[in-house]
């Protein structure tokens, strides 16, 4: 690989070099012959996509000077007629694809043609690339060259002379087009080589996941983006597209993204769609890491001092709560330690959200309860990851109230203390008997005392 | 308008997208 | 031997007559003046003495415009489809230099001049001053470009073809007619795909066709070979086609020229797999040259 790159960038360099000094030279023609010599080792199936990505960037780099150059030549009024077309007449479609990128950006900085015919036009004829790794670059190219041109207002404005400018509409439908076919491409490269390579194929794919989430990135940035056209128009297609590709290491990937690079007040208007896309997941995605992440930034989100907070129309616990169920009940064959984690996640949720709803935490315990006599785990070893997972949930209440007889407000919490197995109930007894005691709780009546020495009978017993 | 002329294409179904090659 | 002239043939306007570009059979690239169909040849003839002084005996001055064919595999044939003859003076003695006009009025052209593989179609003027032993001959070539004004009824192409069980695409161009410098827009369909394509490409083939019956010979030349897919889609992908046809060398469609020529274009698409093996299916289309849009300059109030 290193022997490959080695020669390929040193081609880009020579190539570059040439470009360089016959577009000093003002010699337009023959320093494009340069580029796409330059350009034509891009065209490589030797390269591996750590290599692949070095090479491309080497080039890149060099195509801006073409770029810059033409930008200057343009402003200057030296108008290089029917350039769009020229580029066009490379016989190899990749080094052609990647300057007539170069040059549309060009032409809509010089408004020479209409910016929404041109992003139009370069995404779809980047159709042409159907090699997963190549194709992706050049998409990703495509990004990267367009990221400040994209039209973003919400009505045609006629920027000096340009008939059609385009709208932010226009550049959603671009991103959109662009995301999928990239997710398409990335999605198909696991059918690619040998199945003996799927392990070293699954880890190259990850690396490549960023160029991807680009996409998302891009539509997180256009500023006019509001949350009815981020409902309609972005989050709908990008969701279609998780589910429909069927592919774990995508579905983590972008569900994830999602949640990272919109902003939370668009989460909270947009949780049931977003949740119900979790439960229609391939069953191999990790969907409780997800929600976790979700429930976590909104949790975070409700706390921040400046923040809103969570509005009062939305009933967020209960989406989540209700929502989790389905994705439980949508996947049999989730691990039962990763539904106590969601139910984690949930009663966290509810004591950062509403932390005056001791209702929502017996809500969760109740839940658990019910999906652990479902699952009739009636005995679980301490040793478990089951039992760890509920020993993690049982302390939440504990140590966030900091009073046993809150503790003792959850219908549920006792039952669920059954499930333990003697050791475990022993650890948790004399955890809530420390907290207890810590916070120097005195316990008024007489019930609340059985109570308590019911509950912690095990440490007498 | 040469230029960027192209035929409308059909839509490729997300079935046959994300589908393994035959 | 004696006095002998230099012969030169002036065409009228040739300041401001348009010139083309022809190549030659050695490859080389010539220009010469251009005239379409129907129109005049008017110039005029100046011998030059190269001895003053010495006169000049003469049976005759002609000029003669002549389109020919000569078919390379047939070398002494010249297919002469047009020969008009003007004499321009009389068997005598030219004492001076001489200037003669002459004029072929609305001559009929009725094919492009070309230079082929196997043919050679063009058109010159000779002039001949017959002398006792041996004449003076001298020609001056231009060459005719046939225009052609196709109606709009330019149906695009589309076909479904395929190789069963293996590979099927619908493949479209937007017209069946193109100018030289027209673009060809189309797209490529997949319904099937069972094989692993490697990529894809459009080639431009030139099809040349002499002789008849039994002895034709088919000389094909590939033009442009344009990739249109890298990479190897699945069943309901389309590939984009656009292929500017300025980017090549190209003459308009000939037909039957003369009964003794053809020239025929045919859009080749080839994919190829893993293995080079090359699947490809041609599609024959019509290349034409459109009169080109002289904007008329506006003439001064």
């Amino acid at each position: 690989q290193e022997k490959l790159l080695d020669e390929a960038l040193q081609v880009v360099k020579a190539q570059s070099f040439q470009m360089k000094r016959c577009l000093d030279k003002g010699k337009l023609m023959d320093g494009l012959k340069h580029a796409s010599n330059m350009l034509s080792e891009l065209r490589t199936s030797m390269l591996s996509p750590k290599s692949y990505y070095e090479l491309y960037m080497s080039i890149t780099d060099e195509l801006r000077h073409l770029e810059i150059y033409l930008v200057d030549e343009f402003q200057k009024g030296r108008k290089v007629a029917d350039l769009y077309e020229l580029v066009q007449y490379a016989g190899n479609i990749v080094p052609r694809l990647y300057l007539l990128i170069t040059v549309g950006v060009v032409y809509i900085k010089a408004n020479e043609l209409s910016r929404k015919d041109i992003l139009k036009d370069l995404v779809e004829m980047c159709r042409g690339v159907q090699h997963p790794l190549r194709g992706l670059f050049l998409r990703n190219y495509l990004l990267q060259c367009t990221k400040n041109v994209l039209p973003d207002a919400e009505e045609e404005v006629a920027a000096s002379g340009d008939p059609e400018s385009g709208t932010v509409k226009d550049s959603i439908d671009f991103i959109h087009l662009n995301f999928a076919e990239m997710n398409k491409l990335w999605v198909r490269m696991q059918h690619q080589g040998h199945t003996r390579d799927k392990d070293k194929r699954e880890q190259e794919r990850r690396e490549l996941r960023i160029l991807v989430g680009t996409n998302l990135v891009r539509l997180s940035q256009l500023e006019c983006v509001d949350m009815e056209m981020y409902k309609r128009h972005i989050l709908t297609g990008v969701l279609e597209q998780t589910v429909s590709c069927r592919d774990p290491i995508a579905q983590e990937y972008l569900m994830e993204c999602i949640i990272q690079v919109f902003p939370d007040e668009f989460h909270l208007q947009t949780l049931t769609g977003f949740l119900k896309a979790c439960a229609d997941l391939h069953p191999d995605v990790n969907v409780k890491n997800i929600i976790i992440a979700l429930i976590d930034r909104l949790a975070q989100f409700a706390n921040k001092e400046e923040g809103v907070g969570i509005p009062q129309d939305i009933q967020l616990f209960d989406i989540f709560s209700q929502q989790i169920s389905q994705v439980i009940q949508n996947r049999p064959d989730m691990p039962p330690e990763d539904i106590v984690s969601l139910q984690v996640a949930l009663i966290n949720l509810a004591l950062k959200c509403y932390p005056d709803r001791v209702d929502y935490v017996d809500k969760v315990l109740e839940t658990t309860e019910e999906i652990f006599n479902r699952l009739n785990l009636d005995h679980i070893e301490n040793s478990s990851a089951v039992s760890k997972e509920l020993m993690r949930l049982m302390k939440i209440p504990v140590d966030s109230y900091n009073n046993i007889l809150t503790v003792l407000q959850l219908e549920h919490f006792g039952p669920l203390f059954e499930y333990f197995d003697f050791a475990a109930k022993k650890s948790m007894s004399s955890y809530i008997i420390v907290n207890a005691l810590d916070n120097d709780i005195k316990i008024p009546s007489q019930e609340q005392v059985d109570a308590i020495l019911n509950l912690v009978a095990p440490l007498v017993c | 308008v040469g230029a960027t002329a192209r035929i409308q294409s059909k839509k490729q179904t997300l079935e046959d997208a994300y589908s393994p090659p035959a | 031997f004696g006095q002998s002239a230099e012969i030169d043939i002036i065409l009228d306007g040739q300041d401001t007559r348009k010139v083309a570009e022809i190549k030659t059979e050695d490859g080389r690239k010539e220009k010469h003046f251009l005239y379409y169909d129907g129109e005049s040849v008017v110039g005029k003839v100046n011998v030059t003495l190269k001895k003053p002084g010495t006169k000049l005996e003469h049976q005759g001055i002609k000029i003669e415009f002549i389109g020919q064919i000569e078919l390379y595999y047939d070398r002494g044939n010249h297919h002469e489809f047009t020969s008009l003859v003007k004499e321009l003076a009389r068997p005598g003695e030219l004492s001076q230099n001489t200037s003669y006009n002459f004029e072929f009025v609305q001559v009929e052209k009725p094919y492009e001049s070309y230079t082929g593989t196997n043919v050679r179609l063009r058109y010159f003027l000779r002039v001949t001053i017959v002398k006792r032993i041996s004449d003076a001959v001298k020609e001056k070539e231009i060459i005719v470009h046939t225009l052609s004004q196709y109606p709009d009824m330019n149906n695009s192409i589309k076909m479904e073809v395929g190789i069963e069980d293996c590979l099927h695409i619908e493949f479209e161009y937007n017209k069946s007619k193109y100018h030289l410098k027209d673009v060809i827009v189309g797209k490529i369909y997949f319904l099937l795909v069972r094989i692993k394509i490697k990529h894809m490409e459009i080639q431009i083939i030139k099809r040349e066709t002499t002789g008849t019956g039994p002895n034709t010979f088919n000389e094909n030349e590939t033009i442009a070979k344009y990739e249109i897919m890298d990479g190897a889609p699945v069943r309901g992908e389309s590939i984009p086609i656009r292929l500017f046809l300025s980017g090549y060398d190209l003459t308009p469609t000939m037909r039957d020229i003369n009964k003794k020529f053809s020239v025929r274009y045919y859009l080749n698409l080839v994919l190829v797999d893993e293995e080079e093996r090359r699947y490809f299916k041609q599609q024959e289309i019509t290349v034409f040259r459109k009169a080109e849009k002289v904007r008329k300059p506006i003439q001064q109030a």
